[in-house]
């Protein structure tokens, strides 16, 4: 199995969840960072002052999938996540060696 | 005779005084502590953990547990003494070293009774649960060797530990039968000689929880202070790991000075179980010592 | 050294730190997130108009620990974090090459 | 590809990324999580009740970076977060197969 982690455009989270229920994905955990990188952020008035917003958010989606969906989610996440403006965010792949349904104890690809 | 269990009291009761007055200070540095306290010199609670007025932590708990354990038994039992380490940890204590609780969770997991020997395991966790071995074995040298080495590596296994554990078990019980502060020294310059990092003569203040500078911290305010208090305040001022070189300061110089020299407007702050339960546990472990003969 | 990561239902948090705190674990890090699986979120009032909230709240614990505790953690964090319900939740085991604690430089288990 | 993951107390958030920056670390993502470890929680008090609260605010990185940087990059931050006081952190390094710029769909370590 792996996991495949994508940071996004916030606004960009309805249009991603689409397409992965279209190519038949059961779930997902989604969080919301902030993201660093070469998008500035934009200042903000606060208190008076004008203050750069360093850190922008962002949307992480983390699934895990069996391996040979990777290449196709990617791809799927890739289309639906770019707008071409810096900051469109990244897709990382990672191992996950065992996974688990709490509610049935089911194991390997049976629990996701 | 009754001496001797009021001494054994003593050194309990200063271990127990030595982690409640340290906690207050413990991770901070003589700066903050000066900024903060002037001096510290009275009970007062607080500290990191946030602790009441006279309440102990780990050091004091695990030797009572470990008495606890010799106790039930009526003698030295090494399964006994794990399986209360293992009870303590369970029933959440305020804290718990790092490396104990790695090696309590060794021996749940395993049943082991050491822990393979590690780099690591130079810490003071060992060190500051020696004042009921000392008395449970006090007449007795092989006996405290062997029993202070099996206790320690249940969590601690290295030779700087296992060194101080023998040196601070040694002056406690020399200290018991009545020796004298020369003959105190010379034990620690045994120690140096053995491992030349403990030397304390040019003493720069570290006071960490690594137990070259806990015990270089003790032995520098034992001998360049005439009493308990004096002792104690000294040593918890000096911050770093301040309620485990008080509770080691406090079991040596608590045999050493004796129960007369115990601050009374300590002993009363203290949290009152723990004094009743420390001051029973040691007079039972003097009857329970190869040295009840001379009672 | 793996790192075991639970999406639980968030009232069970305090169940599964007591189980895990039972076999001797130092410590979590843990995360809120949202998630999206078979579990239906419920309807909401908003404005006026019903919608449908589809992310439901979870928390994820992270912890690292010695690989060979893997088996025992999933099995306690399972029992305590089960309802039978759908949306219980899922658990994660993947690999770590190094730890390090910050505070004493300690690395490898040591550090955990 | 590696990924780093940093939990640090969260006043160390601008030493960190300032140390990382100055190593060339082009981007990272950071989200807020809640650390449970020998670090006490303070008490607190609510409706005239005193409460511990036991989790306690860390700052979490999380940065993919190419292997040959992993350990400058661990020197450099444990360096900045650490103050020696309990509850400093973790820095935990694992395996990343792939990685996408979302943008551009460049891969590899050309994507970080
Ligand atoms: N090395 C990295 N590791 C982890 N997350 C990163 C890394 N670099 C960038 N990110 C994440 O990707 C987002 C977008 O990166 P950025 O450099 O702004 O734009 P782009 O990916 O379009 O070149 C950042 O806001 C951050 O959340
Ligand atoms: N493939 C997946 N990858 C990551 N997280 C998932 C995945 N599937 C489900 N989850 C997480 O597990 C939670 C429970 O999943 P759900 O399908 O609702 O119920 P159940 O696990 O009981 O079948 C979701 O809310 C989500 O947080
Ligand atoms: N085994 C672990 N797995 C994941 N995160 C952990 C683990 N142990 C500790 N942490 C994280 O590290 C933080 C600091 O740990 P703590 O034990 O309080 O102090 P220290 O690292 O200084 O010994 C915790 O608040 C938690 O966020
Ligand atoms: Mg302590
Ligand atoms: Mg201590």
């Amino acid at each position: 199995m792996k996991r495949i982690e994508c940071i996004i455009k916030p606004f960009k989270l309805d249009d991603v969840k689409g397409a992965l229920t279209n190519l038949g994905i059961s779930g997902m955990t989604v969080s919301e960072v902030r993201g660093f990188g070469r998008q500035k952020g934009h200042t903000e008035l606060y208190r008076g002052a004008e203050y750069q917003i360093d850190f922008i958010p962002k949307v992480k989606i983390d699934l895990v999938i069996p391996a040979d969906q990777v290449d196709e989610i990617i791809e799927a996440v890739q289309k639906e996540a770019c707008t071409g403006r810096i900051g469109d965010g990244k897709i990382f792949v990672s191992d996950i060696d065992q996974a688990m349904r709490i509610r049935t104890g089911e194991t390997g690809i049976d629990s996701l | 005779a009754e001496r001797l269990i009021e001494r054994a009291r003593a050194c309990f009761l200063g271990l127990a005084l030595g982690d409640a007055l340290g906690a207050t200070t413990e991770f901070m540095t003589p700066v903050e502590i000066r900024m903060k306290f002037k001096v510290h010199r009275k009970i007062r609670g607080g500290g990191w953990l946030g602790l009441k007025p006279g309440q102990v932590t780990d050091d004091t708990e695990m030797s009572l547990a470990l008495a606890r354990a010799l106790l039930e038994q009526g003698g030295w039992n090494l399964q006994a003494v794990a399986e209360q380490f293992l009870a303590w940890m369970r029933a959440k204590p305020v804290d718990i070293g790092a490396t104990v609780r790695r090696g309590i969770n060794r021996y749940r997991r395993s049943g082991e009774l050491q822990t393979p020997y590690n780099d690591w395991d130079a810490g003071n966790g060992a060190v500051m649960r020696m004042a009921p071995v000392a008395i449970m074995t006090l007449g007795d040298d092989e006996a405290l060797v062997r029993c202070a080495l099996e206790q320690a590596r249940l969590t601690h296994n290295h030779p700087l530990s296992d060194a101080g554990c023998l040196c601070v078990g040694r002056m406690v019980q020399a200290a018991l039968l009545g020796a004298d502060r020369f003959r105190l020294h010379q034990l620690t310059r045994g120690l140096v000689a053995e491992h030349p990092n403990f030397r304390f003569n040019n003493y720069h203040g570290q006071a960490s929880g690594y137990v070259v500078e806990t015990l270089q911290t003790v032995f520098h305010y034992l001998f360049t202070t005439g009493s308990f208090e004096e002792c104690l305040i000294g040593v918890v001022n000096q911050g770093g790991d301040a309620d485990t070189t008080g509770a080691i300061a406090g079991m040596i110089a608590g045999a050493f000075y004796g129960l007369g020299a115990l601050p009374r407007a300590w002993l009363r702050r203290l949290d009152r179980k723990v004094r009743e339960e420390v001051e029973d546990a040691a007079e039972r472990l003097v009857r329970l010592s190869p040295a009840r003969e001379r009672l």
